[in-house]
């Protein structure tokens, strides 16, 4: 779509191309496409760069969402603790992301306690002990092969014992498909609303941008299980562009609250839907 | 084709592998007589599963051990996507086989990296080098292989942290190594529900470093796993495991017609 061009036929098969390269799917890039279309046929549309604007417009509708203004890093906090449990399948940044989080909060003079839940993983529970240390926050941790409900549990008592102000449990990467370990973070959930009335106040899944079309589903899932309260987008800094945010968004209305941008404590920022459009089409 | 064209998007295949391929199996399909007992429809569908398991690869390959011990192995990919569990997996399957195995902790950057390994290398039965955190890369890789050597290891095999294609000091740490290593086998260990940019990742990583064979995670996910015909199609390397668990018994080799019949649905 070039700026004076005139939007012809191919110009917007080359949009909906690259809204599927873009990991947007079949179907949302071709209704994306056909808000164009329609703003062509009623005189609205008149050149590339008019087109342009109304996609990166639609896109943002959409992955704004209705809670737009709800919990992020300066919203008011909940609790006290403020409870957040992060969710997700294997490998997608979890336990970095609880890093990041809980390094922003440590600057805002928070006290932090993170809970290490996932209590199978191989090295998992160091990975979150080196993390914890650098961000000058408390651990609450238990033996090899613990229950990661058990760990939930005493980590929010801890959290009010200490006078945390925020808590952030890390749990296992799991598959969706799995049904034993959808009923053990269902447990770790109702746990934690067991220990404090109202918590988890923010239940966000993690996501990774490179994730195609099984995004959708892991989302489906894990919000029927849960009930999730947003998303984190991992590795932004790579060349995917997470498309899949927009589906989700559309067909289950849950917003991304953060995104994450590298591997280290300063690589995560809230995240902007006018930006994450104009990025799409840049 | 449209409708198959639609499919294989949805399940992940890469844009412009779906237009080539379709484009193949279309010639293919005009070219060649409609089978007998089947509707077109059929036989279409029929052309397009065998072309499919054609480029995926055709029959099952093993990795081979190299003429001279020790078999030097590098675990390369994008950050999370398996291959610190992929290195244990495949030394327990070397370790059953009667081998001598060391696994080498080349990740020093990510926390706890070495730990993890030296943990799953008790699991898996085979020894285990690593250092410290912030040690040269390049220089654990070396080490690691050369205590393999005096110890009489068959199999070496050596993981690395998880980096991105365009990150070039990273992407230049990984060529120097395969430099001092002259490893037998380059894996690249891919997630199975990667989308879109699989080729991009892929297509780079074998540029610059060269790779010599793949493997597909968390294949006992639902993910329709297209990312296997874009990363075959792309970088005509053989796809050697499939990740299927995260217990280190989970990893079976790559049946061709399984993964394609996943990928049509
Ligand atoms: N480039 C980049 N890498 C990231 C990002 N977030 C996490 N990572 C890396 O991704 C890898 C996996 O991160 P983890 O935090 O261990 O992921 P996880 O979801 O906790 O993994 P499991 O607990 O094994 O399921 C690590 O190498 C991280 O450094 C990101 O935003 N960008
Ligand atoms: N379900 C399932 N999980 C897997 C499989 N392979 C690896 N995992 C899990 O995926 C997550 C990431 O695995 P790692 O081996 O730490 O990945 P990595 O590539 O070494 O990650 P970095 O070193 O951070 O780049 C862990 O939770 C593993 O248990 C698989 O085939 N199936
Ligand atoms: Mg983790
Ligand atoms: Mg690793």
């Amino acid at each position: 779509l070039l700026g004076e061009a005139r939007v012809d036929e191919s110009a917007l098969e080359d949009l909906e191309d690259r809204l599927i390269q873009a990991d947007v799917g079949v179907r949302t890039s071709a209704e994306l496409v056909e808000i164009v279309r329609l703003g062509v046929a009623r005189g609205e549309i008149e050149n590339g760069e008019s087109a342009r604007r109304a996609m990166v417009r639609a896109v943002e509708g959409l992955v704004k969402g209705s809670s737009s203004a709800g919990a992020h890093i300066d919203a008011p906090l909940q609790g006290p603790p403020h409870v957040i449990v992060f969710a997700g399948v294997n490998g997608v940044g979890k336990t970095t992301t609880i890093a990041k989080v809980g390094a922003r909060y440590r600057a805002q003079g928070r006290r932090v306690l993170l809970a290490a839940g996932d209590t199978f993983r191989a090295g998992a529970v160091d990975q979150l002990a080196v993390w914890a240390e650098r961000i000058g926050a408390d651990i609450v941790k238990q033996g090899a092969g613990a229950d990661s409900a058990s760990v939930a549990f005493d980590a929010v008592q801890a959290a009010r014992a200490r006078g945390a102000d925020v808590l952030l449990v890390d749990t296992a990467g799991r598959l969706h498909t799995k049904t034993n370990l959808m009923e053990e973070i269902k447990k770790v959930v109702r746990v934690i609303g067991k220990a404090l009335p109202g918590a988890p106040h923010e239940v966000l899944l993690v996501l990774d941008a490179t994730t195609g079309q099984n995004g959708l589903v892991q989302a489906r899932e894990f919000h029927s299980t849960i009930g999730l309260t947003g998303l984190v987008l991992t590795k932004l800094d790579g060349t995917a562009k997470g498309g899949i945010v927009i589906q989700i968004a559309r067909d289950l209305g849950l917003p991304v609250r953060y995104v994450g941008t590298g591997e280290g404590l300063d690589d995560l920022e809230p995240f902007d839907a006018a930006s994450y459009a104009e990025a799409l089409f840049g | 084709m449209r409708e198959i064209r639609t499919a294989l998007l949805e399940a992940d295949v890469n844009f412009h592998v779906v237009k080539e391929f379709t484009e193949a199996a279309k010639a293919r399909a005009v070219g060649q007589e409609v089978l007998g007992s089947l509707t077109p429809g059929q036989a279409v569908v029929k052309i397009v599963h065998e072309e499919m398991v054609r480029i995926l690869g055709g029959a099952t390959v093993r990795l081979a051990l190299a003429p001279n011990p020790p078999t030097v192995v590098m675990m390369v990919g994008l950050q999370g996507s398996g291959k610190t569990t992929t290195a244990a997996k495949i030394a327990r399957q070397f370790v059953a086989d009667g081998r001598r195995v060391s696994l080498v902790a080349a990740d020093t950057q990510r926390p706890a990296a070495i730990d993890q390994l030296a943990v799953l290398a008790g699991q898996a039965g085979c020894a285990f080098y690593g250092t410290t955190p912030g040690d040269d890369p390049v220089r654990v890789a070396e080490e690691g292989v050369r205590r393999g050597s005096t110890q009489l290891a068959d199999v070496v095999i050596v993981d690395t942290a998880g980096r991105l294609q365009i990150d070039e000091p990273l992407m230049d740490e990984l060529g120097r190594m395969r430099e001092t290593l002259r490893p037998k086998e380059i894996l690249f260990v891919a997630d199975g529900m990667t989308g879109q940019e699989a080729v991009n990742v892929a297509r780079r990583f074998d540029e610059r470093i060269g790779l010599t064979g793949i493997v597909l995670t968390k294949m006992d996910g639902d993910a329709r796993g297209g990312a296997a015909l874009s990363i075959r199609a792309v970088t005509g390397k053989p796809i050697v495991y499939i990740g299927t668990g995260e217990k280190l018994d989970g990893i079976e080799p790559f049946h061709p017609e399984r993964i394609a019949s996943r990928i049509l649905g």
